[in-house]
């Protein structure tokens, strides 16, 4: 996967991800999700059908949040998660996901639930909110958060690349989604950054790849805007 | 080319088991089975999987919080799959690194 949140030189926010899945199925699978309360949309998200987490979603007019497998490699991972989720009894990662945009009341909120809340792996949440200065990706452990990585404008850091590997270890040799992704966002710059540039950054290959399943982007403070489009294989 | 997925709305004022009925007016529930079939085959091996179908059956009680234990139950249901079955799907998504 690969998440990029970023900021223009107004101030806007602008989130996009690529979800990457070695299943060509999914990409039948995909659907967009209003999840309404009192006839009106609480938040809405991407999935696949049958899965009731979310790994991409938007809580209008608060924040956006993508996740990103935090992928150590290593063979016995599954079976942690596994005892996690049934003996400790922690939270699957979609579903924090989801509970977090049910739940938190504005983007700092958010921020908290996702770097405190207990889940069963480690993983990437990328969140954006509203305002000038809201976006971070947060670095989790199973237990809470490793790292947190936010936008630093101010320091010449508007827009922040995540891909499935910690951010201030470089990334394997053979993985140039990341270094791709922030040359293009380089070239592309902060004064032409928005929600189409951005999508053209997340089409560039090999950011958008063979197992790309589907791409979304978003901008919390402009709801109407969520769009998500599968990938060819 | 690049698509647009289907969007459905999914009432949180419904009871769970109910309330994502409207995602197989956008997707045939025989294509489902066979999809999450398929996800499933390929994500765990089948010895692994009779171990693991039992291991669920007999926890799926402990291990399903609310309201995502009502909707997974009222999915099998619906689309007549074993609920360890689609339990195990929304554990294989997850579960790449396997």
């Amino acid at each position: 996967c690969t998440s990029i949140v970023a900021q223009d030189k107004a101030g806007n926010l602008y989130h996009g991800r690529n979800l990457d899945y070695p299943q060509s199925v999914l990409r039948n699978l995909t659907v967009n999700v209003n999840f309404r309360k009192n006839g009106k949309i609480s938040y809405i998200g991407t999935t696949f059908a049958g899965y009731v987490g979310l790994w991409t979603g938007q809580s209008p007019y608060k924040f956006t949040v993508s996740g990103d497998q935090r992928d150590k490699g290593h063979r016995w991972d599954f079976w942690k998660n596994m005892f996690s989720a049934f003996m400790l009894r922690r939270s699957l990662v979609s579903w924090l996901v989801r509970e977090t945009l049910e739940k938190a009341e504005d983007f700092e909120d958010a921020a908290l639930r996702l770097s405190k809340i207990p889940i069963i792996t480690g993983v990437y949440y990328i969140v954006a909110g509203a305002r000038a200065g809201e976006g971070l990706v947060i670095t989790r452990d199973r237990k809470g958060p490793a790292d947190i990585w936010p936008l630093n404008p101010l320091q010449g850091g508007w827009f922040r690349v995540e891909t499935n590997f910690d951010h201030w270890r470089p990334a394997p040799a053979k993985d140039h989604r990341r270094e791709a992704a922030e040359k293009a966002m380089n070239a592309t710059g902060q004064e032409h950054i928005n929600m189409y540039s951005l999508y053209k950054v997340l089409s560039l290959s090999p950011v958008c790849n063979s197992i790309t399943i589907y791409t979304t982007t978003m901008s919390a403070a402009s709801p109407e805007k969520y769009t998500t489009l599968v990938r060819p294989p | 080319s690049d698509f647009a997925p289907p969007t459905i709305d999914i009432n949180l004022d419904d009871d769970p088991q109910v309330r994502w009925l409207p995602l197989f007016k956008a997707f045939d529930s025989d294509f489902l089975k066979k999809a999450a079939q398929e996800v499933i085959d390929s994500t765990i091996p089948k010895w692994l999987h009779k171990v693991l179908r039992a291991l669920v059956k007999a926890s799926e009680k402990f291990i399903l919080p609310k309201p995502y234990g009502e909707e997974i139950r009222g999915m099998a249901s619906h689309v007549g799959a074993s609920l360890s079955d689609i339990i195990l799907l929304n554990f294989a998504y997850e579960a790449t690194a396997f």
